[in-house]
C-alpha cells in the first residue's frame, strides 16, 4: 500500500485546491513557520478517520474548514482525498488503486467515500485495520507525541504497543 | 492473548535496543521493562537509558535531546514489529544536534526501502536527505498553496 | 493594588502589542485581555493573536512557530516594563525557520545593551548573532568541561 | 548587577570545576546533545535559590549532585557560585562585586554564602527581590515555560505578571 496522491480543498488553511504526489522513498515538506506544514499533516490524520479534534488541534471538527481571511470568505466545506497504490493488497479491495475521500460540511454533515463510491467512516476504519496506519497510529509522530511518550502520559505507551502488537 | 502481547513484547524490546545503540552508540545500555511482569496485559511500560556511561536514574534526567532520540528508538522498535506502509514524522529533528541529526536521516533512509518517510522539517540537513521536496507557501495571506522544490539547491 | 496592577497591565498590554508587530509585521493584530475586567487582581489574562490576515479563533489554532513568537513577545513584553539584569534562552529558537530566527537573534541584540543574554542553542544563526560563545562538552565520558569558542568560525 | 563569572563543581554532570565568565551583550552557550548546558541553566537557577526540584528537572535535591559514571564515582557534594558587579547598586550590599554560593552535601545538609560569610537561603532570596531575577523568573526561559504560557497552565501567565508588576 504506497502513497499515491493527497488533494487538500477547504481544510484549514488550504482555501484552494493543492495537491502532493508521493514517490518512493523519502519526502521532504518545508517551509516558513505558519504556511501550512502541519496542516497536511493534520489533513492526512483526517482522511484516515480522526475523530479526536484534539488530534487535530481544534476544539470541535468545524474549526478544521478554512475559516476565513481579512481578504476571503470561509469556504462552505472541507475536502481531502488520499489516494493509494495497493500494490501489495493490503487493502481489502479489488482495485490496483484506492482513493479515500471525507468531507465535512459547515451544516455538520459529512460524507466519507471509497473509489468515489458513498460509504460510512466505519468503512475507512476498516480499511486499515492491521496495517499500522489510521488514527492515532504509531507511524504519524510529532514531537508532542514523543512528549507523551515519554512521559507516559495516560497510558500512551500501552496504546503504542497494543496498535503495533 | 497474553503469550501472543509477551512474544511481541520480547521482539519490540530486542528491537528497541538496537536502535538505541544504533542511535547512541555500540555499547550504550538501554531496556523495556514490564513494570508487573505478572500482569502483562495492564502492566506499565517503563523505559532504561544509559547513553555514553551515563548513570540517569530515570529518563527524565536525560537531556532534550537524548530524550527524543530515546522515544524515537522506541517508535522504530514498534514499526520493525510492524511496518506501517509510510511514517510521518513532523519537526521530530528539532531537539538534535547535527551528529544526531544525521543518524537520525541515516535510519530513516535505511528504512526507506520499505515504506515511504514523509518528514516536516526546518533542518537543512534533513532536507539534504530527502529524495523530493515539497515547499509549503502562503504567497497569498492566509492561503496555502504547495510546489515541488528542486532539490539540487539543497544536496 | 488594582490599580497598581491595571497601571503596569496597561503597560505589559502596549508593549505586547509593540513587540509583536516587530516580530511578526506592522499591521498583524494582536491583544491581550482580561478575562475578568471587574477583578483584575484574580482574572485570566487571555491572548489574542492574528498574524498576516489569518483569523484563528484561539492561539491554539496558530502552528508551533507563530505560538513560540507570540509566546516570545508577551516575555519581551513583561521584560520591558521591568528589565532583569541577565536574561537566559534554552533553545527557544528550535520551532522557528531562518526568517523568525533572524527576527529574534535582531530583538536580543537590540536589548543587549540593556542586559546580558545567555543563549543557548543548536541554531547557527543565532550562534552567529552572539558576542561571544561557550562550548560545552563531555570530553570524559559523563563529565562536562567549558571551553571558550573561537567565533570567528561562526560569523 | 552584572553577571561576571559561574563556577560549579559537583552539580549535575559537572563533576570537575567549570567556569564560565560572562561579559557584557549576548553569550552562546553551544554544544552536542548531552553535554551539560541546561545543567549550566540548571546551576544558575539553583544559586538563585530555587526549591523546586521539579524546576531542576529532578525529583529529589539529592540528584543535582554528580551521580558518578562507569568510570567515576558519584561526587559528596553539589557546589555553584554566582558573582555579580553590583554596578548599579541594584544589591543591597556595600561591595562592588557579589559572590552568591549555595551547596548541597549527599547528607542532605545546604550551605548558602554571600561573599564567603555563611547565610540562609532567605536571605539569597532577599539579595534579589524586586531585580526580576531568581526562581521562577521571566528571565529564564526553555521551550517548556513557553508551552506553560501558551496553555496557561495553572495561572502560570498571572504569576509571570504579578512578578513583572
Ligand atoms: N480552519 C482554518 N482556516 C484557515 N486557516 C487556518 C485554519 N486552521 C488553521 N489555520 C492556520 O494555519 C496556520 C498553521 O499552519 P501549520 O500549523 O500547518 O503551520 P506550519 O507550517 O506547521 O508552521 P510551523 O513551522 O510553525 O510549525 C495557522 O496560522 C492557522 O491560523
Ligand atoms: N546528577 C547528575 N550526575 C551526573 N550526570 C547528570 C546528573 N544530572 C543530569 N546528568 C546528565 O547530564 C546530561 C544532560 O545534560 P543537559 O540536559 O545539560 O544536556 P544539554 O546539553 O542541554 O543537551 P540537549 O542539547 O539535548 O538539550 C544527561 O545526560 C544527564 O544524564
Ligand atoms: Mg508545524
Ligand atoms: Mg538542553
Amino acid at each position: 500500500m504506497k502513497l499515491s496522491r493527497l488533494e487538500i480543498k477547504g481544510f484549514k488553511s488550504f482555501a484552494e485546491h493543492a495537491v502532493i504526489n508521493f514517490n518512493e522513498g523519502v519526502t521532504g515538506i518545508v517551509g516558513p513557520n505558519g504556511c501550512g506544514k502541519s496542516n497536511v499533516v493534520d489533513a492526512i490524520r483526517w482522511v484516515l478517520g480522526e475523530q479526536k479534534t484534539k488530534a487535530l488541534r481544534s476544539d470541535k471538527m468545524e474549526n478544521v474548514i478554512f475559516n476565513g481571511t481579512e481578504k476571503r470568505k470561509p469556504a462552505a466545506l472541507a475536502q481531502v482525498s488520499l489516494t493509494f497504490d495497493n500494490n501489495r493488497n493490503l487493502l481489502p479491495a479489488e482495485y490496483s488503486q484506492v482513493t479515500i475521500t471525507r468531507r465535512y460540511y459547515r451544516t455538520g454533515d459529512s460524507e466519507y467515500l471509497i473509489n468515489d463510491v458513498r460509504c460510512r467512516l466505519k468503512d475507512i476504519h476498516n480499511l486499515f485495520l492491521d496495517t499500522g496506519i489510521g488514527a492515532d497510529s504509531y507511524a504519524i509522530i510529532e514531537l508532542k507525541k514523543v512528549d507523551e511518550l515519554l512521559n507516559d502520559k495516560e497510558g500512551s505507551r500501552r496504546d503504542l504497543f497494543e496498535k503495533a502488537a | 492473548a497474553k503469550e501472543a502481547f509477551m512474544e511481541a513484547f520480547g521482539k519490540i524490546r530486542n528491537n528497541f535496543i538496537q536502535v538505541f545503540r544504533s542511535l547512541f552508540s555500540a555499547e550504550d545500555k538501554a531496556d523495556l521493562i514490564l513494570a508487573n511482569p505478572e500482569n502483562p496485559l495492564e502492566s506499565v511500560i517503563e523505559i532504561t537509558a544509559q547513553p555514553k556511561g551515563k548513570r540517569p536514574l530515570t529518563i527524565d534526567q536525560l537531556s532534550g535531546g537524548e530524550k527524543t532520540l530515546t522515544a524515537i528508538s522506541l517508535l522504530f522498535a514498534l514499526y520493525l514489529l510492524k511496518p506501517a506502509p509510510f511514517c510521518i514524522f513532523d519537526e521530530v529533528d528539532a531537539p538534535l544536534d547535527d551528529a544526531n541529526t544525521e543518524k537520525f536521516n541515516k535510519i530513516i533512509k535505511e528504512f526507506s526501502g520499505e515504506s515511504q518517510f514523509i518528514i516536516v522539517t526546518h533542518n537543512k540537513r534533513t532536507m539534504a536527505s530527502a529524495d523530493i521536496m515539497y515547499g509549503v507557501t502562503m504567497l497569498t495571506q492566509g492561503v496555502s498553496s504547495v510546489v515541488p522544490v528542486d532539490l539540487r539547491e539543497y544536496a
